[in-house]
């Protein structure tokens, strides 16, 4: 997967870290002290698609010129996570028991075309 | 998409980034309360103190070899994942006990468990860690009592009298008894302990940290009900 840079406009992974201190929330989440909220972000044209991340060898090069010179209607596919893994919580719940858990699927490691 | 252009994928105006930035942390918040099966974020009336806290860790360590969640929580400040349950998302929940009304013979301890999460889990395990201060051996009765379902009295759902030999913790299967407050209005586990007539209390008077009861239980989501029509 790629992730977005300054001027990305191709599908990569946006990083975005949520600080529970400065959401007023780190007096109830024992840990982690923040939660990386990655989303996917950019275009998807119709020779990218299929491909999860950018094109990394010739062959899918040769293939995206293919498809890109096809007469196909041009129909743009989506950027989405093609990785994601659990978000471990520990907290108070309101009646002050500790509680830990893996919220599944919760961090965005990388982004592709579907 | 770039700043004041429309987003190809969904037709809107991009946000400006303070506006962009406000409704992602929104979003977080709202993503993770509701993978918690929480309406709000809770205000913690009292959190357990860092002492009885580490306690209860060092005694569940003590008690357990495998890699439990807990322990390991505080330890390096790393978290490790619970045991993939197919998939599942798995709880471990570490509840202390809140005093109530006890005599020289007779104490009350009540274990209070969120509604949501009773709502939305099936227990796999729950233990009761309980700590006696038995200078010598003496028998000790111990009930698991919870509210009838009209909710005005007090039934037990189970009694188990053991001899405590000296001092230390031991502790109790409480599994089926939380499993079936699960499915109550008021998830609330009460546990009496009770000494025959003329024997001391084996209770430790001064309850500090480093004796206070907790009940530990592992939970799991439980699979959405599928409805099949015929």
């Amino acid at each position: 997967g790629v992730d977005c840079g300054g001027d990305s406009r191709m599908c990569c992974r946006q990083e975005f870290f949520v600080d529970f201190k400065e959401i007023g929330w780190e007096d109830w989440i024992i840990q982690p002290e923040g939660y990386h909220m990655n989303y996917c972000a950019g275009l998807c044209p119709l020779h990218m698609a299929g491909i999860p991340g950018l094109a990394a060898s010739f062959h899918t090069a040769v293939l995206n010129r293919i498809k890109a010179a096809s007469a196909a209607a041009a129909v743009d596919s989506c950027c989405v996570p093609t990785q994601r893994r659990p978000l471990s919580l520990l907290y108070y719940d309101r009646d002050s028991n500790i509680v830990k858990t893996d919220i599944p699927d919760m961090i965005v490691d990388s982004c592709g075309c579907t | 998409a770039a700043k004041g252009t429309w987003c190809p994928a969904c037709g809107v105006a991009a946000l400006a980034p303070g506006i962009q930035r406000d409704a992602l942390l929104a979003l977080a918040k709202q993503s993770i309360l509701a993978k918690l099966h929480m309406p709000a974020r809770p205000n913690i009336p009292q959190p357990p103190s860092r002492g009885t806290l580490l306690t209860a860790l060092r005694r569940m360590r003590a008690q357990r070899s495998d890699t439990a969640a807990f322990p390991g929580m505080l330890q390096d400040g790393h978290i490790p994942h619970l045991h993939p349950g197919m998939g599942l998302q798995e709880y471990e929940i570490l509840s202390f006990a809140e005093s109530g009304s006890s005599t020289s013979r007779r104490v009350h301890l009540h274990f209070r468990f969120s509604r949501e999460l009773a709502g939305s889990t099936k227990i796999l395990q729950a233990t009761l860690y309980l700590f006696w201060a038995a200078p010598s051996p003496q028998p000790v009765t111990i009930r698991l009592l919870q509210p009838d379902p009209v909710g005005l009295n007090m039934t037990v759902a189970s009694e188990t009298r053991l001899e405590v030999r000296k001092s230390g913790w031991t502790t109790l299967d409480v599994g089926a008894a939380v499993q079936s407050l699960f499915r109550q209005e008021i998830p609330r586990l009460t546990v009496e302990l009770e000494v025959p007539e003329d024997w001391e209390s084996p209770f430790p008077s001064d309850h500090s940290d480093s004796h206070w009861p907790f009940v530990v239980a592992q939970a799991q989501a439980r699979t959405p009900h599928h409805v099949h029509r015929r």
